[in-house]
């Protein structure tokens, strides 16, 4: 799971059984009380009910694979709406693709006309909230919004090993041993208070490890090439400090995750990475967008990614997430689509791109949008399925479907 | 090898939950995804918000909220726009 905290919004991705929407009332309580944002639905903060205003909420997931198993009102879409409903006073509930295949919800609010931009605190006896009141709400929506989010299932079971501990744990091996032979370390300055570490790193790591098929020769999870010390120990020698995080550090690199967004186009980007044992992968990376002439330093925004793999056969499922936008002297759209399907080979994915409808995204030409539209049809080995346009006030969501050939 | 700059996010590791973590039963697969947004930018925030808006917010705050929803900060990449949160399960 995941979450990205910006001055002016919150995003939560959670996986698994995670009752994520039981989180929802605190959120907006914290953003009132802990951040200051305006409340709404009540007469101070006295009241336990005061909660802030949104500007607009989006919820979305694809189906659950094992919906008995959810919890709280996880366990269906039309328990999820109500419980957003009973919040929220303007809300719409859609859901996108295959009512008998693979299908998306949404969730979203939307601003709403205010004639003082103020409903009387506490006067609805729900203390519902409402969302986007247009008066109380000053400045346009960010440039080059757009939320990328590919959801990929049926992963090719052999790849999947890499996102197990074990196998993970052999090739950390085989690195530790091809690091040590070319003299490279993998961390510097390394910072330890009482429970927290903060580590810089300060120099690359080798991607061009060596695999290590640890499900045929029977290799050990905690044990490297020492058998008396446990893996995390000797990689704590090379500055990196949990388990965890070490392995999924060299799992970032081997499956060719790092180079979604490479250091030679966008060099200060950072990804942390957490391989889960026995198995399953989470990553998040922050993306400064690139310095150009006309982007100074003060001007430089902060982009995120976020992945997240559940590699068994039976439920096998993984995520990416971005709203690094496409193009603009990086990688386009589609060359991010590609790629990160061929780090999962899923047998079917759905790629949802969800646009601001900017002044700065309307003036692309008919051509310039058209083309973009095309080299996203495209995706080598897979045959899209479904293209489903949704209109929304200020966004563009463009949900496609595919299957492997 | 690069050298990054002032601006590079750096990373904090919270060993007391990422050192001994039991995935075993916690997957099921498709993740729940919410975002939720207090203004249209970063540069907009209402009157009264504090400088820094939700970034304001400590770390240990957060935390409540997140056990409401069964999730454990395992590290934080904090950067000047943003700071990203990996968490468990």
């Amino acid at each position: 799971s995941s979450m990205f905290v910006f001055p002016h919004k919150l995003i939560l991705k959670t996986c698994g059984t995670t009752t994520l929407l039981l989180g929802l009332r605190r959120l907006l309580r914290i953003a009132a009380a802990e951040a200051g944002f305006p409340i709404h639905n009540a007469a101070s903060l006295d009241d336990i009910h005061a909660a802030a205003t949104p500007y607009r909420v989006f919820y979305s997931r694809k189906n659950f694979l094992f919906p008995h198993k959810q919890q709280g009102p996880h366990r269906s879409w039309k328990q999820e709406v109500k419980y957003l409903d009973d919040i929220f006073d303007n809300g719409s509930a859609y859901m996108v693709g295959k009512m008998n295949g693979d299908h998306w919800y949404l969730y979203l609010t939307s601003p709403q006309e205010s004639a003082d931009g103020m409903t009387s605190p506490g006067s609805a006896s729900t203390f519902k909230i409402p969302c986007g009141m247009t008066s109380a709400f000053n400045g346009a929506l960010e440039a080059n919004d757009e939320t990328l989010e590919v959801l990929m299932t049926d992963l090719d079971p052999e790849n999947a090993k890499k996102f197990y501990l074990e196998h993970a744990s052999a090739v950390a091996c085989a690195r530790l041993d091809s690091s040590v032979v070319k003299g490279k370390t993998l961390a510097e300055d390394v910072n330890m208070t009482d429970s927290v570490a903060t580590v810089k790193t300060t120099s690359t790591v080798d991607s061009a490890a060596e695999e290590v098929d640890v499900f045929s020769n029977g290799s050990g999870s905690e044990l490297c090439d020492d058998f008396n010390t446990p893996l995390s120990s000797q990689l704590d020698d090379e500055g990196l400090t949990t388990e965890g995080h070490a392995l999924g550090s060299v799992v970032s690199d081997v499956c060719g995750l790092s180079d979604v967004y490479p250091t030679s186009k966008y060099p200060d980007a950072r990804i942390d990475s957490y391989l889960f044992s026995p198995c399953g992968f989470s990553a998040n990376g922050i993306v400064p967008a690139p310095q150009t002439e006309d982007n100074d330093d003060a001007a430089r925004k902060n982009h995120y990614f976020t992945v997240h793999v559940t590699p068994e056969p039976v439920c096998s499922f993984a995520s990416f997430e971005t709203n690094v936008p496409g193009g603009q002297n990086g990688r386009e759209t589609s060359e991010i689509i590609a790629h990160v399907v061929d780090i999962f080979k899923p047998g079917r994915f759905s790629v949802t791109l969800f646009e601001a409808k900017t002044p700065q995204a309307l003036t692309d030409s008919p051509q310039v949008s058209a083309g973009r539209s095309k080299t996203m049809e495209a995706i080598k080995g897979y045959k899209r399925i479904d293209r489903i346009v949704h209109d929304f006030e200020d966004y563009e969501l463009v949900f496609r479907f595919f299957e492997r050939e | 090898t690069f050298s990054p700059s002032e601006g590079t996010p750096h990373l904090t590791i919270n060993h007391d939950v990422a050192a001994d973590l039991d995935s075993t039963n916690a997957f099921e697969g498709p993740e729940k995804l919410l975002e939720v947004w207090f203004a249209p930018n970063p540069n907009a925030l209402p009157e009264g918000t504090k400088p820094g808006g939700l970034k304001a917010v400590k770390q240990d705050t957060w935390v409540g909220m997140l056990d409401m929803v069964n999730c454990k900060i395992l590290s934080v990449l904090d950067s000047e726009h943003v700071d990203a949160y990996l968490l468990s399960e």
